[in-house]
């Protein structure tokens, strides 16, 4: 249910696209 | 010992890139065991957004948010705004996720504030849009109007036709 509800939401998808590239480095 | 806190953030964020989450948590949870060892509130903040962000794609909001919450509070500790500013993003798109658009709300208005004292049009531009979208889930249209009238307008601004 979680995993439907963020498709609904597009500042979000484009949050989590981003966030697939981003790590906080050593 | 201390080398081997950064391999281990180090393998926490190459699995993570390739999509291997747990591992990638399997790691940054040494990483922060170390972190914690050594006093190093720098490490210690790194490890838990990182641990934040797998429990995104791992489904557990729940548990990324308190990750995100705790990266916060360490974040205010190194007195970081630009760091704080990302906490409060990722804490808002997660209340999202959680349905709980209140706090979401509360975390992208931080957000906001922070985007515009430091003068970030892009971050500014992004809080608006999320703001649009957690006011169109509570079903108040004004207040996503206004946002979305703001977004429009940054993200002629700074170029983003998307």
């Amino acid at each position: 249910v979680q995993r439907m509800h963020l498709i609904q939401v597009d500042s979000v998808q484009r949050w989590m696209e981003d966030l697939k590239l981003m790590t906080d480095c050593e | 010992r201390a080398a081997q806190g950064r391999a281990y953030g180090n393998l926490g964020n190459s699995h993570y890139l390739l999509g291997n989450f747990p591992k990638a948590v399997a790691f940054h949870k040494q990483r922060l065991a170390i972190a914690k060892e050594f006093g190093d509130k720098a490490a210690e903040k790194r490890a838990h957004s990182n641990l934040g962000n797998a429990h995104i794609f791992l489904g557990r909001f729940d548990v990324a948010a308190e990750y995100f919450r705790k990266a916060l509070q360490l974040s205010r500790q190194l007195k970081d705004q630009a760091v704080e500013a990302q906490c409060c993003y990722s804490l808002g798109n997660t209340y999202t996720l959680l349905q709980d658009y209140e706090k979401a709300i509360d975390y992208h208005l931080k957000h906001l504030a922070i985007a515009q004292e430091l003068g970030d049009r892009v971050g500014e531009g992004r809080a608006c849009w999320s703001l649009e979208d957690a006011y169109m889930s509570l079903g108040n249209r004004e207040q996503a109007l206004y946002f979305a009238e703001k977004h429009l307008e940054i993200s002629q601004e700074v170029g983003d036709q998307d």
